[in-house]
C-alpha cells in the first residue's frame, strides 16, 4: 500500500508480466498499471478491461455505397491475406451478396492458384492474371468483370510485401490509380491483414502501409493461437484504424466480427 | 527510432565518469524497455538484465575509467554469447540426411525449403524437396513451382497423409540417389495436439538429422512459448529466422535461444532462393539492442 497504491510489488509485477506478454508494449502496460494502482483490488480487472475497450472502440469510417463495393486486402508476407479474402468472400456471399475475387498476387509461386482453389470450393467467381503478370492489370480486368457480371462486391487479394520495400509499396499506388480511374471512391475498404503473433513491428507495418493506402480496418489472423494480439492497441488507438475481423483458424468459417469487450476480456485472462 | 533509444542510452552511459548502483538500476530499467521494444520476451529480458546487473556492479567496473563504455560493452557481449558464439552448421551425415522444416502458419517454411535446396545443390548434394503439406490449397504446387524455377528435384505431396508423403520421397530419393531430403511440412499451431503429434510420428519413424523451426522475425512475446512447445514435444535442432529483410528487431531470437538452446542456423532475408544468410550473433545482438 502507500506509494504503490493498493497492490503489492509482487502483484504489480505479475500484472505487468501479463500485460507485456500480450504484446501491447511496455508504455501501454505502464499506463494500465498506474490505473490499477489507484483502484481497489476487486475493481482492477473491470477498470483495466474498460480502459482497453475504450481504446478499441474506434468508429468505423462508414464507407460510401458503391456497386460493386471494392475491398482490398494488404499486408506483409504470410499474414493470411489470401485465406482471409476467401473467408470474407464466404461471409458476404452467405449474406446474399454476389461476390467476385481478383487474384492480384501475380508474384508468389502458386499465389493465383491458391485463391482459385478457394473460389472453386466456395462457388465464388474469380478473375486472375497469370504468374509474372501485372497485378494492376488484374485489378483492372476484375473491375470490368465485376461490372459486366453485375457483382455486388469485389475482393482484391494482393501479394505479401514488406513495408520496408519501397518498390513493392509503390505497386499499391499503381493499383490505387487503376481503382480511382474507375471510381474516385475506390477502394471502399482497404483491410490490413496482421498476424496476432506479431510483436512491436505491427506499428511500423500499419504506419507505412497507411502512407500508401488509406487503411479502413484490420483483420487480425491466427488469433486461435496463444498470442493475445495486443500489438494492435497502439494502431487502433493512435491511428484510429478499427479491427474489423478476427481469423480464428484455417477453414472458411473460422472468421468472426471483432468484439472489443470479448477481446479485452480474453487478453486479461 | 527504436534504434535511437539504445544508442541514446549508450551515449548517456558514455558521458558518465562514475556509475553508482542507483545509476545501474535506472540504466537497466531503460535496457529492459529497449529489449521489450525489440520483442525480447518479458522473462528473458528480466533475467538478462539481472545478469548484466551482477556483472555491472562489480567493483572493477564501477571504478573503471569509463564505466558507461564498460556497461555498454557488457550488454552487447552478453547478448552475443547468449545468441551462440559458434558458427552452427547443418548436420548432414545420413544416407541420405533428412532435414525437416516445421513451424507456425505462414512463417516461411516452403520458401526456406527452396532456399535450402539451392544451398545444398550448390554444395553438390543433389537434394530432393518433399511437399508434405496435405492441407493448404496449392501447397504442393507452390513448392513444385519453386523447384522447377531453381532446378531442384521435387517429390509431390501424397494427399493421404504427411507420413505417406515422407515415405514416398525417401523411396524417390533412394531411386534417384539424392544426397539429401528436405521435408516441407504444413504450418501448425504449437497447441494443436493432433498436428504436433503428426510431427512426432514423422520424427520417430524417419529420424531426421535436422528439425529446423522456421520463425518469422516479427514474432512477439509468444516466440518463447512457441519454441518451447515445439522443442519439448518434437525436439528442434536449429532455428531459421525469416523476413529479416524487414525492420523487425528480432528479439524473438534471444527468447528462443534462451529457452531451447537451439542455435539460429540461417536467416531468411528475402523471397528469392539466394536470400538465405548465415547467422552472425554479434550482428544480431546489435540489431536487437539497436
Ligand atoms: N491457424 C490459423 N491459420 C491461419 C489463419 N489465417 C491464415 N492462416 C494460415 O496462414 C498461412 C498463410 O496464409 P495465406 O492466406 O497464404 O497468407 P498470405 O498473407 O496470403 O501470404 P502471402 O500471400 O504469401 O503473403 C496458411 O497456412 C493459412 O492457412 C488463422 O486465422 N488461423
Ligand atoms: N521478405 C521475405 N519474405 C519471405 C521470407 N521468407 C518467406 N517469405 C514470404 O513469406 C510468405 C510466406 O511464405 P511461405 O513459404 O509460404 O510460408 P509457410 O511457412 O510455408 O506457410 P504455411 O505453409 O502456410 O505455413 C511468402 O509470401 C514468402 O514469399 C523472407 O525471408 N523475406
Ligand atoms: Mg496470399
Ligand atoms: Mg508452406
Amino acid at each position: 500500500a502507500g506509494s504503490r497504491g493498493k497492490l503489492s510489488d509482487e502483484e504489480i509485477s505479475s500484472l505487468e508480466e501479463a500485460l507485456i506478454t500480450s504484446d501491447m508494449g511496455h508504455e501501454l502496460a505502464l499506463e494500465l498499471i498506474k490505473i490499477a494502482m489507484s483502484k481497489d483490488p476487486d475493481k482492477i480487472y473491470e477498470s483495466i478491461r474498460s480502459e482497453l475497450v475504450k481504446k478499441l472502440e474506434v468508429p468505423a469510417k462508414t464507407a460510401p455505397k458503391a456497386i460493386p463495393y471494392v475491398i482490398m486486402t494488404v499486408g506483409v508476407n504470410g499474414t493470411g491475406k489470401t485465406t482471409s479474402s476467401a473467408k470474407l468472400g464466404k461471409l458476404l456471399s452467405d449474406r446474399g451478396r454476389k461476390v467476385i475475387f481478383a487474384a492480384a498476387d501475380t508474384y508468389r509461386a502458386a499465389g493465383v492458384l491458391q485463391l482459385q482453389i478457394w473460389a472453386e470450393k466456395l462457388g465464388i467467381d474469380i478473375v486472375s492474371g497469370y504468374e509474372g503478370g501485372d497485378s494492376a492489370a488484374v485489378v483492372h480486368d476484375a473491375l470490368e468483370a465485376a461490372v459486366s457480371r453485375e457483382k455486388d462486391v469485389l475482393i482484391i487479394d494482393t501479394a505479401g510485401r514488406l513495408h520496408t520495400k519501397v518498390n513493392l509499396m509503390n505497386e499499391l499506388l499503381k493499383i490505387d490509380k487503376v481503382l480511382k480511374k474507375k471510381n474516385p471512391l475506390y477502394p471502399n475498404e482497404t483491410l490490413i491483414v496482421m498476424d496476432a503473433t506479431t510483436g512491436q513491428n505491427a506499428v511500423s507495418q500499419a504506419k507505412i502501409f497507411s502512407e500508401f493506402s488509406s487503411l479502413t480496418g484490420i483483420i487480425l489472423t491466427k488469433y486461435d493461437g496463444t498470442s493475445k494480439g495486443g500489438c494492435i492497441f497502439p494502431i487502433v488507438e493512435k491511428m484510429k484504424i478499427p479491427v474489423k475481423y478476427l481469423g480464428i483458424g484455417e477453414s472458411e468459417d473460422d472468421f468472426e466480427e471483432f468484439d472489443p469487450l470479448k477481446f479485452a476480456g480474453a487478453l486479461l485472462k | 527510432n527504436l534504434t535511437k533509444n539504445f544508442s541514446d542510452l549508450f551515449l548517456k552511459l558514455r558521458r558518465k565518469s562514475y556509475l553508482t548502483e542507483k545509476d545501474v538500476d535506472s540504466i537497466l530499467r531503460d535496457v529492459r524497455n529497449v529489449l521489450l521494444e525489440a520483442d525480447v520476451n518479458y522473462k528473458v529480458a528480466k533475467n538478462f538484465c539481472e545478469e548484466i546487473r551482477v556483472k555491472a556492479v562489480g567493483e572493477k567496473v564501477l571504478k573503471s575509467l569509463s564505466p558507461g563504455d564498460v556497461v555498454a560493452k557488457i550488454i552487447v557481449d552478453e547478448m552475443t554469447s547468449l545468441l551462440g558464439s559458434l558458427k552452427q552448421e547443418l548436420k548432414l551425415a545420413g544416407t541420405p540426411p533428412v532435414i525437416m522444416l516445421v513451424g507456425l502458419q505462414g512463417s516461411g517454411k516452403t520458401t526456406t525449403c527452396a532456399k535450402l535446396g539451392v544451398f545444398l545443390k550448390n554444395k553438390g548434394m543433389n537434394p530432393l524437396l518433399s511437399a508434405c503439406d496435405v492441407k493448404r490449397p496449392a501447397a504442393s504446387e507452390q513448392l513444385e513451382v519453386l523447384c522447377s524455377k531453381y532446378g531442384l528435384h521435387f517429390s509431390p505431396v501424397n494427399i493421404s497423409s504427411a507420413l505417406k508423403s515422407v515415405e514416398d520421397s525417401l523411396l524417390s530419393a533412394r531411386k534417384n540417389m539424392n544426397g539429401a531430403v528436405l521435408l516441407d511440412t504444413a504450418g501448425r499451431l504449437h497447441v494443436d495436439e493432433e498436428m504436433i503429434g503428426e510431427l512426432v510420428e514423422i520424427k520417430e519413424k524417419f529420424k531426421p538429422q535436422e528439425v529446423l523451426l522456421v520463425v518469422d522475425a516479427m514474432t512477439g512475446q509468444e516466440a518463447l512459448q512457441i519454441a518451447e512447445s515445439f522443442n519439448q514435444r518434437v525436439g528442434i535442432s536449429g532455428i531459421v529466422l525469416t523476413k529479416m529483410d524487414g525492420d523487425a528487431r528480432g528479439g524473438a531470437a534471444l527468447s528462443m535461444k534462451a529457452v531451447t538452446g537451439a542455435p539460429v542456423k540461417f536467416l531468411g532475408t528475402g523471397e528469392r532462393a539466394e536470400d538465405l544468410s548465415e547467422f552472425y550473433p554479434h550482428r544480431m545482438a546489435q540489431r536487437i539492442t539497436g
